[in-house]
């Protein structure tokens, strides 16, 4: 653990806190994207399915059943408890074409042919595009709410700060992961339109709204 | 057997 990964992972906690609270206290998930949160939710779940095969800490556990946690209680209150609300006809990425290319990628392009391993190689590449849904459905609407802007700020600060994280652990530890190095370099990539408008418009007090 | 990795990063 080093303070770029700890950075990284309360970034990211705050991410999923800031987006709850935001639908909990407008009582609306108008602008989220219910398709990115359907990927988030299957990352997470075949990534930390290894919660029953491999101890690695307390705080990595605490951390995993609250991401897994999280997730599909966006997914209850975006489809089921505040559905009325939830933006559909904009929010139309076709998700098979993230879906497909990451599983054949995950199958091709991992440590290691065996089950969980498979399945923590797909999260990875389905992380990193997961976002996708929700950029798209910003750019089709032309604008997001600022609160949406501070979730998705957070959310891609998150692998900014793994990136550190991994360029200290290679120095420290002379450990290197490539399968989520590159992966989180193209999830951070995918942010960077994004943080341009974050920091040119929003913290300036003004809404992201897309030139028409 | 599942997995010889160890990933110890969430």
């Amino acid at each position: 653990m080093n303070v770029f990964r700890l950075a990284g992972d309360m970034s990211h906690l705050l991410a999923i806190i800031i987006l709850l609270l935001k639908i909990w206290k407008t009582r609306s998930c108008a602008g989220i994207s219910g398709r990115s949160q359907l990927l988030f939710a299957l990352t997470y779940t075949a990534r930390y399915l290894d919660l029953v095969t491999n101890w690695v800490s307390l705080y990595n556990t605490v951390m995993k059943v609250f991401f897994i946690a999280t997730s599909y209680a966006t997914i209850y209150l975006m489809y089921l408890k505040f559905k009325a609300t939830y933006d559909s006809n904009h929010d139309t990425f076709r998700v098979e074409f993230l879906l497909l290319p990451v599983t054949i990628l995950a199958l091709v392009l991992n440590h290691e042919f065996s089950f969980m391993e498979i399945l923590w190689t797909f999260s990875i590449y389905l992380e990193a595009v997961a976002i996708l849904p929700q950029l798209f459905m910003v750019s089709k609407t032309g604008e997001a709410e600022s609160i949406t802007s501070h979730y998705l700020f957070a959310l891609g600060s998150y692998r900014l700060l793994y990136i550190f994280n991994w360029i200290w652990r290679y120095y420290t530890e002379e450990y290197y992961d490539l399968i989520a190095i590159i992966a989180g370099v193209v999830q951070t990539v995918l942010y960077c339109d994004f943080f341009y408008l974050y920091f040119t418009k929003v913290l300036k007090g003004k809404k992201l709204q897309l030139p028409a | 057997r599942f997995t010889s990795v160890l990933h110890d990063e969430l």
